[in-house]
């Protein structure tokens, strides 16, 4: 499936800075360092739950750099006043995970 | 910490 990641290179480069600034471990962040930074965005903790229900996509309680862009974008859009989906839309899946 | 029955994954339930 060749659909193009929603995520644009140049939005993938900032939610990478941030994934790296908060100290991955072996390339991934557990969700107690997420969590926080999800946080401070003051969008519902529901909300946020399915965010990360959203972007966890293989569930092993932890993001690695191309799920927290998911993370990242879903709560972006949120701010935006855009629903977050009952699930996740193909074009953002990560094309490593498809 | 998490509910019973949740998603023992998701740091938000």
């Amino acid at each position: 499936v060749d659909i193009p990641w929603v995520v644009k290179p140049e939005e993938k480069m900032k939610f990478d800075t941030i994934f790296d600034s908060l100290g991955p471990v072996g390339g991934m962040l557990t969700g107690d360092k997420v969590k926080p930074v999800l946080l401070n965005s003051k969008l519902p903790v529901d909300i946020l739950g399915r965010v990360w229900e959203l972007s966890d996509l293989n569930r092993d309680g932890m993001l690695d750099k191309d799920e927290f862009s998911v993370a990242m974008y879903l709560v972006y859009r949120a701010l935006e006043g855009e629903p977050v989906p009952m699930s996740l839309p193909p074009p953002l899946v990560p094309p490593s995970k498809r | 910490q998490y509910p019973a029955g949740g998603s023992s994954t998701n740091p938000f339930l």
